[in-house]
């Protein structure tokens, strides 16, 4: 369902001075796959999954999502898929500061038109089973990192995405509320839906089916995982 | 150095409602400890890690920092202890974003009144010890996310503070960078200071020599490590 081909995403700086954030980056995603993404701090983990996201776009290369060029997508189509068919959690979350966690986790059913009271339904659903039952009213600046963390993942799943891409999400998560989150995903994954996952910590990756390491901006190994 | 007792933080939410964010806590930190603070997301750490840096005040409880109450201290003593005396690394990174990896580590030494070739000088070695020497010019925004924290770490060790609290300093990092990053710590401890992390990693809490845990807002445990 995603195919990126000679992906490169280069920074210029001036002075002569090129940042290869992706250096060439060839991989296919189908459908129902459990991915986990490691590689160091700097690799280009972040940078790949915005253009997975359809959130940037690359220097060089192509991305067809589902059978389509996403150079050619025009705006409604690229917002429809960032809206609809993925859900996003930033590795710093993106919350909006001044509204309540039930307000920043409903905005993605505002976008999709959503009426008032079955987005409210929705929403308080999608607290709930991260854990945020009784922090809906807070904003951000009342919350933990690691409550900040779950509103990001839950506003994530609030549409019902087919594709999940989430960029460390339980970096901030001490490792029973991590375990939690990572049955969540379990059960979405069961489900049929797709999963690509940034992560750092090992009994996070051993959740996925799939292993992908990068190393400066280069696929370095895409393997099954061997613990399963 | 650090005497706290019956400390508690109460947020008052209206409706009746109060989030107990520290519920009476008692706690001594001795010169050249070595602490891991650990527990589940929203049991209290950074709210206590606030406390401790002097960056935020009890709603009860008292102080005693090297044998002062901090509640009596004027506004010149608490800001000395918190350039001067603490280091602190944020859990969000708290960088400013119009600022250059260089200028954001520098500016501890700035409110310390150094003079700029010698704080430049300071703050690009602060920046090579943590792995960021070829990204001093580099904003927030054009970093990845280990980098920023990494700025955080740099910044918090960059006016050589004898005491370093740091909040999830590793959350963003591969384990080998974050193993680096600690290799830091445990020089830094060998050195006489004194060092508080709070992590949610086990290998990470390791290096430390005692661990505490929270829960709900309460010291649940407070040990040696048992594995060393
Ligand atoms: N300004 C505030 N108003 C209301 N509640 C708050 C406020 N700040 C923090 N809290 C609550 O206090 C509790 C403790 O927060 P704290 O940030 O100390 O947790 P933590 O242990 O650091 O969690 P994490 O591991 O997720 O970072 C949380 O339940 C949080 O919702
Ligand atoms: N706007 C930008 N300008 C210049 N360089 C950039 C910019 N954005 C990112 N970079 C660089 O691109 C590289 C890859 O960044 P990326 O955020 O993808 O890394 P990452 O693998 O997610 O790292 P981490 O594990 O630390 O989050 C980094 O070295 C970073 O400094
Ligand atoms: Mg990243
Ligand atoms: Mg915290």
């Amino acid at each position: 369902i995603i195919d990126i081909s000679r992906i490169e995403k280069l920074y210029d700086l001036g002075k002569a001075v090129t940042v290869r954030a992706l250096d060439g980056v060839d991989l296919k995603i189908y459908n129902n796959d459990y991915v986990a993404i490691m590689g160091p701090s700097g690799s280009g983990k972040s940078t790949l999954m915005n253009m997975l996201g359809c959130l940037d776009t690359p220097t060089f290369g192509q991305y067809f999502f589902e059978g389509e060029d996403v150079a050619e997508m025009d705006d409604n189509e690229l917002a429809f898929i960032r809206n609809q068919k993925i859900g996003f959690v930033f590795q710093s979350f993106n919350l909006l500061a001044r509204a309540s966690t039930l307000r920043n986790v409903e905005l993605p059913l505002v976008y999709a038109g959503i009426p008032k009271w079955e987005r409210q339904e929705k929403a308080q659903v999608a607290c709930e089973k991260v854990g945020l039952g009784d922090r809906i009213s807070h904003k951000p600046n009342e919350l933990s990192g690691g409550q900040r963390q779950r509103v990001a993942i839950a506003r994530a799943l609030v549409n019902e995405p087919s594709i999940i891409l989430a960029d460390e999400p339980t970096g901030n998560l001490d490792s029973k509320t991590g375990e939690e989150i990572m049955a969540l995903f379990d059960e979405l994954h069961s489900q049929g839906n797709t999963i690509i996952l940034v992560t750092h910590e090992e009994n996070i990756a051993n959740h996925a089916h799939r292993f992908i390491r990068l190393m400066d901006g280069k696929i370095e190994s895409d393997e099954v995982n061997p613990n399963r």
